[in-house]
């Protein structure tokens, strides 16, 4: 299955 | 500070953009333009906008100010603007905003508290980059979204192409270099990512019919940043993040 990634977590 | 447009296109699709993320949104004036930069409240999604003095017909601002609106409320006044009608904005003493649409309309809006923290933007090395209109990225969008939520961009050299997949079935779309609405296919590694279309579509949507060519970069796994070129305005820069294995 496929999780949605947050994107702060490349800040 | 005072801000004057030249016609109401550009305000209407920034705001309209905006207003696909965030329901207050915070500006930021200073003698070299106005900027905003905000992330929806999942944080799945930034939008960086910068919006250079030189677009506009008058622009003046002796010291850097914040401004916050309620996106929904700006939206309705903008949207009384026709295509052609100017829009200027200042603040009043009252910390007010004075729009002023076409040459009789004189608004009188409320600012809210601006909570804006300042946000980064994403650091990732770009491998891979599509250029094409908007109007067929709109259109492959639609494509995917008869049996997706999500979008998959693959590029090998310079060959692309976007797909989809969903309980009822799935698609392919090979992206033809020929094709005069696609400017540019280049990939320095193979790449392959996933990017919801629910964030996707209603930003192409809000900001496709002003925008003529648009680029998307991305990395295998990384998250998407497209920029929309508007004619009048300096960048959209829209970052989403990846769908990932989990």
């Amino acid at each position: 299955s496929q999780g949605q990634r947050d994107i702060t977590s490349y800040f | 500070f005072g801000a004057k447009t030249n016609g109401s296109d550009d305000l209407k699709a920034i705001i309209s953009a905006i207003s696909t993320l965030v329901e207050e949104a915070t500006f930021v004036a200073t003698a070299e333009g106005i900027s905003f930069r905000g992330m929806d409240p999942s944080h799945v999604a930034l939008i960086d906008i910068s919006w250079p003095n030189s677009a506009f017909e008058k622009y003046e601002c002796d010291s850097d100010i914040k401004f916050g609106v309620r996106i929904d409320e700006f939206s309705k006044l903008i949207k009384r603007a026709d295509k052609k009608d100017s829009i200027e904005i200042s603040i009043s003493e009252q910390n007010m905003l004075l729009v002023t649409v076409g040459k009789n309309k004189k608004y009188k809006m409320r600012l809210i508290e601006s909570s804006a923290t300042d946000t980064p933007l994403p650091k990732i090395p770009y491998d891979s980059k599509i250029m094409l209109s908007s109007s067929k990225f709109d259109k492959i969008l639609g494509d995917v979204q008869v049996v997706s939520d999500y979008l998959t961009i693959h590029t090998s050299d310079s060959k692309g192409d976007f797909s989809g997949k969903g309980d009822s079935g799935e698609v392919v779309i090979d992206l033809d270099k020929d094709d005069e609405d696609i400017e540019e296919i280049s990939s320095k590694e193979d790449s392959v990512g996933t990017y919801s279309l629910e964030y996707l579509n209603p930003v192409v949507k809000a900001v496709g019919n002003t925008a003529g060519v648009i680029t998307c970069e991305f990395s295998s796994a990384k998250p998407l940043r497209i920029e929309f070129k508007v004619a009048n305005i300096g960048r959209i820069h829209f970052y989403l993040a990846p769908r990932v294995e989990s």
